[in-house]
C-alpha cells in the first residue's frame, strides 16, 4: 500500500490476547522469529506505545492492511489459523501488503476465470492501479505466500485462477514460508539491510570462503575442495550437479601427523541476543579417533586478540554421508566460530578427513532433535497408504518423551499426501513427570535444505498438549501417561515403550511440494523436531485494559507515572511530554487531556441538529420582530397624518 | 510396530483449509477474503 502513514516502526509492539489458543500463541512467536531471521522487522510486547497490534481469536484469520494508526489494531488468529504461514500472511497484511493477485500487472501472469467465481465474490479479484499499490520493482511472484490459492472463491470444482505458465498452476497459494520475493518486498518497504538475528551463512562456493580464515597456531590448513580422496565425492550445497561449482572445506587427516590440528575460523561476528545456533553439514571420512571440535574466539577490551573457549566435540562416527549438526552457543561479545580438526590417530593414509559445508550461524535457538529419513523420495512411492514410519523416541529437557509418526503416502482420508502425527511416549524407568502432560508444544519441521538459512521455506506444524483435553467419548485425558492411555509397543531394535494417542495432520504436505525446492536431498528428508514448554503462554500479557500506567520511569518527574489516563487510555511520551492516547471505536471516541470525555457520531449529529434549529429559531424571532416593527411604523404614520384634497 | 488402533486427533479437522476457506466457513465476507477495511477504504473499494 502506497503511503508512509501506513508503515509501522521496525519494532512492532504486540499484545497476545487471552482468548488465543495456547498452540496459536506458540506458533505466533515462531512466526515472529522468522521475521527476525529474514528481515529487520522485530516484535516486542506492548509497553505503552500509541499504536500496536493486538492478536486475538476471532472467527477466522484476518487483518487490516498497513498501520491504521488507531491505537489498538486487531489481527485475528482464530480456529484453524494456527499455522506459521497463515500467521506470517496476516502479519504481511498488517505490515502493508495486499494479496499478490491484486497487483496492477496481475493479468499479464494469470487468467481469472470469472465464470468460476461464486456469485457476489467477483470484487475479490479487483486489481489496484500503481498509484495505490506498488510492487516495489519485484516481478510477479507465483510462489508468494500472499497469493490466492488457485481455487479461492470458486463456485464449483474448476479453479478460479489459471497461471499463464502452467508449471506454476499448483505452486500458487503456498502456505509454507516467505518466498524470496516476499522477503525482497518486505525488506525494500522497510529499508532492511539485514535480518535482525542472522549472523552468517557460507556454502564455500566463492573463493573468498565468506571471509573465513585459517586460524593461528595450527600445523595444517583446511582446503577448499570439490572432491576428496576417501570422501566426500561431492559437496552438499549442489551435490556436484553443477559444472565448475560445488565446493566444501576439507582437512585431510590422511596425510597429517598425529597431533596435528587445523583451525578454520569464521569472520568476526557481532551478537545482540547472547545466544546463537551454529548449524553445518559434516562429512567424516577420517579415522575413528580423529576429532572435530567447536570453539568460539571471544574478543573484549581485556582480550583484544581474543580468547579461545571450547564449546563441544562433534560426536560422530565416520560415515559415508553428509550429516547435519547443531551447536548451541552463548556468546555476548564480538566473536568468531572456530572449527578445529585434529588428527588423533596414528599413521598416514592416502585419503580421508573432515569436511564442512553449508554453515549457518544465527541468533536463534537450535532445533532439539534431528530425524533423517533415508530414501524418503522412494518411500513416498513405495509405502502403502496408512503405513507409518516411526521416529525414535526423543526426550525433552523437561523429561517428556515423544515421537513422530510419518505417513509418506498419507492416510485413508488423504492418500498421496504426507501425513504427520506426534505422540507422547513412556520409556522404561521414566518417572517424575506431571500427567496429563501440561502445555508442551511439539513441532515437526521438514527442513528445506537450501544452503542459506534465510532462503529456506521449511514446512512445519505444531501440536500442543492441552492437559484438559479428553479422548472422545471417554473419561481419559488425551495427553495422559501413555502407560495409562496407550498400548505397549516394541520397536525393531527391541526397545519397548508405551505409545500415547497421536495428534497431527493428514495434510502436512503434498507430494508435489515435497519434491520441490530442497526438501529432499540425495533422496533423504530431514525433520527437525522440538518439544518446548509453552505453559508461560497461559498467563495474560498486560494490556491497555489491565494497565493504568503503561510507561513509567521512576527517576523522572516528567513522565507517565504522574499521568492517569482514564477509560483504557494509554499514556505515551510525546516529544518528552506525557500525553494520553485515548481509545477509539468505530463510531465513538474518548477525548480530553485524560480521555475523560466521550464523543460519538450521534453526539455530533445531535449537536449539528441543535445548532441548525437554534439558528432557525433566532432567525424566526428576528423576522417576527422585524415584521412587527415595520407594521408598527406604517401604522403610526397612517394615524398621525390628515388626508385631504388640497386642490379642491 | 504392532500398534492397536488408538484415537487420533486431526488438527484442522483433517482438512487442508486455506485462509479463505476458513473465513468462508466462519461466515465471514471480508474484503479479498481476509482483509478488514476501515470506512474510508470500504468507500473507495
Amino acid at each position: 500500500i502506497i503511503g508512509d502513514e501506513y508503515r509501522w516502526p521496525t519494532v512492532i509492539p504486540y499484545v497476545l490476547e487471552d482468548d488465543l489458543e495456547i498452540n496459536a500463541k506458540g506458533v505466533i512467536l515462531k512466526a515472529f522469529e522468522q521475521y527476525r531471521l529474514k528481515s529487520c522487522i522485530d516484535f516486542k510486547p506492548w509497553s505503552g506505545e500509541a499504536n500496536y497490534i493486538s492478536i486475538f481469536k476471532g472467527s477466522g484469520c484476518f487483518s487490516s492492511v498497513g498501520n491504521r494508526r488507531v491505537g489498538k489494531q486487531r489481527l485475528s488468529i482464530g480456529t484453524n489459523c494456527d499455522r506459521i504461514a497463515t500467521i506470517e500472511h496476516e502479519f504481511l497484511h498488517a505490515l502493508g501488503f495486499w494479496h499478490e493477485q491484486s497487483r496492477a500487472d496481475r493479468d499479464d501472469y494469470v487468467r481469472i476465470m470469472w465464470d468460476h467465481i461464486s456469485d457476489g465474490r467477483e470484487h475479490n479479484f479487483n486489481t489496484y492501479n500503481d498509484t495505490t499499490s506498488s510492487s516495489l520493482g519485484v516481478p510477479y511472484d507465483y510462489g508468494s505466500m500472499m497469493h490466492y490459492s488457485k481455487n479461492a472463491f470458486r463456485n464449483g470444482t474448476e479453479p478460479t485462477i489459471v497461471t499463464k505458465i502452467p508449471a506454476f498452476s499448483d505452486v500458487i497459494g503456498q502456505r509454507m514460508e516467505f518466498s524470496d520475493s516476499d522477503l525482497l518486498k518486505l525488506n525494500r518497504l522497510y529499508n532492511c539491510t539485514q535480518g535482525s538475528t542472522f549472523l552468517d551463512s557460507c556454502d564455500f562456493e566463492r573463493e573468498n570462503i565468506c571471509g573465513m580464515i585459517q586460524g593461528p597456531g595450527d600445523e595444517q590448513d583446511w582446503t577448499r575442495e570439490m572432491k576428496a580422496t576417501g570422501g566426500p565425492d561431492t559437496d552438499y550445497s549442489n551435490l556436484g550437479k553443477c559444472n565448475g561449482s560445488g565446493y566444501f572445506m576439507h582437512f585431510n587427516t590422511g596425510t597429517a601427523n598425529t597431533g596435528d590440528t587445523a583451525l578454520l575460523e569464521s569472520r568476526l561476528l557481532y551478537p545482540k541476543r547472547g545466544y546463537q545456533c551454529l548449524q553445518f553439514f559434516y562429512y567424516n571420512s577420517a579415522g575413528t579417533s580423529d576429532k572435530l571440535k567447536i570453539h568460539v574466539r571471544e574478543y573484549n577490551s581485556t582480550n583484544p586478540n581474543g580468547t579461545l573457549r571450547f564449546i563441544k566435540t562433534i560426536d560422530s562416527a565416520p560415515e559415508r554421508l553428509w550429516q547435519l549438526h547443531h551447536v548451541s552457543l552463548d556468546v555476548k561479545t564480538k566473536f568468531r566460530v572456530v572449527f578445529e580438526g585434529s588428527k588423533e590417530g596414528t599413521g598416514t593414509t592416502e585419503g580421508g578427513g573432515l569436511s564442512l559445508d553449508d554453515i549457518n550461524i544465527s541468533e536463534t535457538t537450535c532445533p532439539e532433535f534431528v530425524w533423517r529419513v533415508k530414501n524418503f523420495s522412494e518411500l513416498m512411492t513405495t509405502t502403502p497408504t496408512e503405513k507409518p514410519i516411526y521416529s525414535p523416541p526423543f526426550t525433552s529437557k523437561e523429561g517428556y518423551s515423544f515421537q513422530m509418526q510419518l505417513f509418506p503416502n498419507g492416510v485413508e482420508s488423504n492418500p498421496g499426501e504426507i501425513a504427520v502425527y506426534a505422540n507422547l511416549v513412556a520409556l522404561e524407568g521414566e518417572t517424575g513427570q506431571i500427567w496429563p502432560c501440561p502445555w508442551k508444544q511439539m513441532t515437526m519441521m521438514l527442513m528445506d535444505q537450501n544452503p542459506h538459512i534465510q532462503k529456506r521455506m521449511n514446512n512445519q506444524r505444531s501440536v500442543t498438549t492441552d492437559p484438559n483435553r479428553k479422548i472422545t467419548e471417554t473419561d481419559n485425558f488425551f495427553w495422559d501417561d501413555p502407560r495409562k492411555v496407550g498400548p505397549e509397543v516394541t520397536a525393531p531394535d527391541g526397545l519397548k515403550y508405551f505409545q500415547g494417542p497421536r495428534a497431527g495432520t493428514p495434510v502436512y504436505l503434498t507430494h508435489l511440494r515435497a519434491r520441490s525446492r530442497d526438501f529432499i536431498k540425495n533422496g533423504d528428508a530431514i525433520f527437525l523436531l522440538s518439544m518446548e514448554d509453552v505453559s508461560h503462554l497461559t498467563e495474560s500479557q498486560p494490556t491497555p485494559a489491565t494497565t493504568v500506567h503503561p510507561v513509567t520511569t521512576p527517576s523522572s518527574n516528567n513522565n507517565c507515572s504522574s499521568v492517569e489516563c482514564l477509560n483504557d487510555g494509554v499514556c505515551v511520551m510525546d516529544e518528552g511530554i506525557p500525553s494520553c492516547r485515548c481509545v477509539v471505536g468505530k463510531d465513538w471516541w474518548y477525548y480530553g487531556d485524560r480521555c475523560e470525555r466521550k464523543g460519538s457520531l450521534m453526539d455530533k449529529t445531535i449537536l449539528a441538529l441543535a445548532s441548525s434549529l437554534s439558528v432557525l429559531g433566532v432567525m424566526l424571532v428576528i423576522t417576527i420582530i422585524s415584521v412587527i416593527c415595520v407594521k408598527k411604523k406604517y401604522k403610526n404614520r397612517d394615524s398621525g397624518g390628515v388626508i385631504s384634497n388640497t386642490y379642491a | 510396530l504392532p500398534t492397536g488402533k488408538i484415537t487420533d486427533h486431526d488438527v484442522d479437522g483433517g482438512q487442508d483449509l486455506d485462509i479463505f476457506d476458513i473465513n468462508e466457513a466462519a461466515g465471514l465476507d471480508l474484503f479479498e477474503g481476509d482483509i478488514v477495511l476501515d470506512e474510508r477504504q470500504a468507500r473507495n473499494s
